[in-house]
């Protein structure tokens, strides 16, 4: 059954919906067999791939969550083989507030998938830059974490908040949560700053740091206007090797446990 | 009595922090006296200022929310004189649980401010990258927001949600919010996607959109890590300096109203 991948950071802007969008692809690429699912009210996941607002008008995570529509009739094809998304509307941060009082309110994400999981090998999820209900959802549905770090200061700020947040979770909620891993993104060579994060980050967390590094690239920032993830866009591109590259990282890993 | 701004926009990472903590000093310098509430769960806009942890514990915008402080105590001194700020903890992320059920609780801010509203020329609010219950709290309080815009393609998608729930609050909770303006930030020249989207919000939204744009500036994301705000940083380098105009522009619009 799919192993469940949850991207997650509560810091915005640091990588997390152009991460999941090209790891997904890159994964796909690899010929396995890839649901994304799209659990941020911003719905930029979907965008990342073209879905437009019409098609996910009934059929999206938000209903998902409700109990309106189930698993399979919310997943849509993407125009890449063997990657699936279910995508987000922006009624989904109304859910926060609808599921406060409801029963296992933090598994409605993970029982809904289950009639799925037997369809793919990995199943990521993108998250939304908070620590609510929606991220605790996800955190609770996943098998582990991966981490996107941006190589900047007030981000590596918010990681320990972060790291305590999977703590309660795992102690909890979800015993069998770990974390997979953290990948550090928009690194500039020629910005010290970002040189002085990541030696930090990989003195403190040692090999828990992907050897790959996404590299800051214009490419990336570009591929999302065209509804395309980058490995799509430009494969040639520095930032869309560098996601081969952790896709790869990533495979070994699972290899490995 | 004191002008309310709220600094908001609900994707992450496109300048929220960083516009709060450098407009609030940049107005300071005018000789203006300036509060700045840090209304943040992550505590960016505190930290932008070297407020340490222990110095929060007691008294921060929580407490404030809760009523276990009143805002006089809650407002610390800054290193910039006319500069205090009310810093944020962690803890805040509870409030939007905490507050569910309350009566009024779109307006714990706005009551809890009636008593420093005398004492300041300016009150900034940093905001977390959500439409929440404490991004609505800020809307509330507040006279006008500053909506900080990435030059990039899902913040762009990003603005017509924004719009709406500041919509939304204009037409029932807060019928005296309007937007003072949208500041383009994050702008890199040689990046075609950065002209694309600032010549598209032009555009739609005309004499909204400030002259002054704030260029990538490797700078302003280096300030953070000495607790200083660019402004004292580096006042020569061109995202200080963007900061400068964007205050003088805020003034003179001011004047004209
Ligand atoms: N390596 C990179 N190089 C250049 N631009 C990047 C890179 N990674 C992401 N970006 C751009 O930076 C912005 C922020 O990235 P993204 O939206 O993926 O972050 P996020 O963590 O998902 O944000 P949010 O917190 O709002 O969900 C986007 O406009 C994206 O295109
Ligand atoms: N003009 C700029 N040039 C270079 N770096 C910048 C600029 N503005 C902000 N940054 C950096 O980009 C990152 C994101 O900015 P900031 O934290 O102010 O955004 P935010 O909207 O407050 O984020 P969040 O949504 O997490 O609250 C920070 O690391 C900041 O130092
Ligand atoms: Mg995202
Ligand atoms: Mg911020």
């Amino acid at each position: 059954t799919a192993r469940i991948i949850v991207i997650a950071n509560q810091k915005g802007g640091v990588g997390k919906t152009t991460t999941s969008v090209n790891l997904a692809t890159a994964m796909a690429a690899c010929g396995r067999r890839v649901l994304l699912v799209d659990f941020d009210p911003q719905g930029n996941a979907s965008t990342g791939f073209g879905i437009d607002l019409d098609a996910r008008r009934e059929t999206n995570s938000y209903r998902l969550l409700t109990g309106e529509v189930d698993a399979s009739a919310a997943c849509h094809k993407t125009d890449i083989s063997g990657l699936d998304i279910l995508p987000a509307i922006v009624d989904l941060s109304a859910a926060e507030i609808e599921l406060a009082d409801v029963d296992a309110r933090e598994f409605r994400l993970q029982t809904a998938l289950q009639m799925v999981v037997h369809q793919y090998d990995y199943i990521f999820i993108d998250c939304p830059p908070s620590l609510g209900l929606l991220t605790v959802n996800a955190l609770c549905a996943a098998d582990c974490v991966i981490v996107p770090l941006q190589c900047e200061f007030y981000a590596l700020e918010g990681l320990s908040q972060l790291m305590r947040t999977i703590e309660m979770v795992q102690q909890g909620l979800n015993r069998n949560l770990v974390v997979q891993g953290i990948v550090l993104t928009m690194f500039d060579s020629r910005n010290k700053l970002s040189e002085m994060v990541a030696n930090d980050v990989r003195s403190h967390f040692g090999n828990l740091v992907y050897h790959t590094v996404i590299p800051r690239n214009v490419r990336i920032s570009e591929a999302p206007s065209f509804g395309q993830p980058v490995l799509i866009y430009d494969l040639k591109c520095a930032g869309a090797q560098a996601y081969v590259a952790l896709a790869a990282e990533l495979l070994s890993q699972e290899k490995e446990a």
